[in-house]
């Protein structure tokens, strides 16, 4: 039996709404300590990875490791009947072929429940090794999504420099060349607008915009969004979810032809 | 040139 129960609908509306741009279907993992996702979008460029601890729900049982394959669209639909404020509920049997998706109102007065069929998807989770990042960029996830938008305009890759000073996003293409510069922040009165760099050393890589913007759909989970890059691995862009865990998106380099 | 995720995290 499997049963994780969040208090407001609206945070997994806003999980789902992260994914689904770049996911059209994916196995959700339950175990005791909580639900994994790992998937790549079709291209194989990206990779999502999405961790909710079991502690962070309201409810959570799960008897025995299931793993859950579901159409994202078909999961979308359903919580689009969701009010934000309702309760949600996850409920599967052991080897079921079904998951059952409950909303509860506030008060009660209105249940609502959806059963949608699970898929078998081919899992193939890949090993993330650990790095020691050159750089690590931590900035209000707004403006992160701001940069996206702009800078993809301008070029269908930016150019992220890190140095000690600062972080530099750059695009340059038909229109001419666009540069953001974003200062560390001296002291900031609140934590979620402060600009935060850690370097080890200075450096300089080169992003698709599509994805970054894809992942900034995540935005609405988090006040801040951290950047983690090194020469020649993928970047890592991470939304932590409050109370419960963090969904990463991993992005291979562009590298020179 | 687009890398892919693959020739970076290999399959467990």
């Amino acid at each position: 039996m499997f049963e994780a129960r969040l208090g407001q609908a609206t945070i997994l509306k806003k999980i789902l709404d992260a994914i689904k741009d770049l996911l059209n279907e994916a196995t959700f993992d339950c175990s005791d300590s909580g639900i994994q996702l790992q998937a790549m979008d079709n291209s194989h460029v990206s990779l999502v990875s999405l961790t909710l601890r079991s502690d962070g729900f309201d409810k959570f049982r799960c008897d025995r490791n299931l793993s859950m394959g579901m159409n994202l669209g078909s999961m979308a639909k359903i919580l689009k009947c969701a009010n934000n404020e309702d309760n949600v509920t996850m409920k599967a049997q052991d080897n079921a072929d079904t998951v059952t998706i409950m909303f509860e109102s506030a008060n009660q007065e209105k249940v609502s429940d959806y059963e949608m069929k699970l898929m078998n998807l081919d899992q193939e989770h890949l090993g993330i090794p650990e790095t020691d990042f050159s750089c690590v960029v931590r900035m209000p996830a707004m403006e992160f999504a701001r940069i996206c938008r702009d800078l993809a305009q301008f070029s269908e890759s930016v150019v992220i420099c890190c140095t000690k000073e600062g972080v530099k996003f750059s695009a340059s293409g038909d229109v001419g060349t666009a540069n953001i510069k974003l200062a560390q922040t001296g002291s900031v009165d609140k934590e979620e607008e402060a600009v935060i760099i850690e370097m080890q050393e200075p450096v300089t890589l080169t992003f698709a915009c599509r994805y970054l913007n894809a992942f900034t759909k995540a935005t609405p989970l988090s006040t801040q969004v951290q950047l983690s890059m090194c020469a020649d691995v993928p970047l890592v862009v991470e939304y932590a979810i409050k109370d419960l865990g963090h969904i990463r998106y991993y992005l291979a380099p562009k590298i020179e032809d | 040139m687009q890398k892919s995720i693959t020739s970076f995290f290999k399959k467990k």
